[in-house]
């Protein structure tokens, strides 16, 4: 899983 | 994923869509900021950077190809498109946008999550889009009585943000970890400039009248 900044959103 | 983030990008693909229909529909964009699709297009190639080298799922690539090829498409139209072109009206569309431009970017290098290019351009990205309807809610009280289409662009435009901010308190309540205070405050701010227009916008709807924005 990617670091807590991880973009996931648009 | 949440209902309210699903929600919010649905609301805004709608107000994409209502905008290429009322260009396509009426070949014109009046009423429409140039420079507020310029500032989204702008906000969309430098949020979606990493299109190609960070995979989330289809749907997230799906949609950020999309903002970011509509965007693009719909200023295209307004500055090349030779029927629409003679509809815009540049005396109307005044604001000085690469000021916002240039403020978001300079706020960007001061308050981001990390000092890496990508998370630069992200934090701008977020911060132009807070200030990007400027232009258009501007030229919207100048160009007095506003077309059905151009009004519902806008609303739903200013609804999708706050359909995210429902995303962010449901995500900080479900997900331990989650902070996302940029965006979020961002978010609030953007939302919160769409507050006169969202009143009028609401005694337009209740009278059953012409939306008008006082001057």
């Amino acid at each position: 899983v990617k670091d807590g900044t991880s973009k996931d959103e648009l | 994923m949440n209902i309210f983030r699903l929600a919010g990008d649905m609301t805004h693909l709608l107000s994409i869509l209502v905008l290429l229909l009322k260009i396509y529909a009426t070949k014109s964009c009046s009423g429409v900021s140039r420079k507020t699709q310029e500032l989204y297009a702008i906000v969309f190639l430098a949020r979606y950077l990493d299109l190609f080298t960070d995979f989330i799922s289809v749907y997230n690539t799906f949609m950020k190809i999309v903002f970011i090829a509509s965007s693009l498409a719909i200023v295209w139209c307004i500055r090349v498109h030779p029927m629409v072109k003679r509809s815009y009206d540049k005396d109307l569309d005044t604001f000085r946008h690469y000021l916002l431009v240039a403020a978001s970017f300079l706020l960007a290098l001061f308050l981001h999550e990390k000092f890496t290019f990508l998370e630069i351009f992200w934090a701008f990205s977020i911060y132009l889009e807070a200030v990007a309807i400027l232009p258009q809610l501007v030229l919207l009280q100048r160009s007095g009585n506003v077309d059905n289409l151009t009004g519902q662009y806008v609303f739903f435009l200013g609804a999708y943000r706050g359909l995210y901010i429902l995303n962010w308190i449901y995500r900080y309540l479900t997900e331990p970890r989650f902070t996302r205070w940029i965006a979020c405050v961002s978010g609030v701010v953007q939302t919160a400039l769409y507050a006169d227009f969202f009143y009028y916008y609401f005694i337009s709807w209740k009278n059953n009248s012409k939306l008008k924005l006082p001057a």
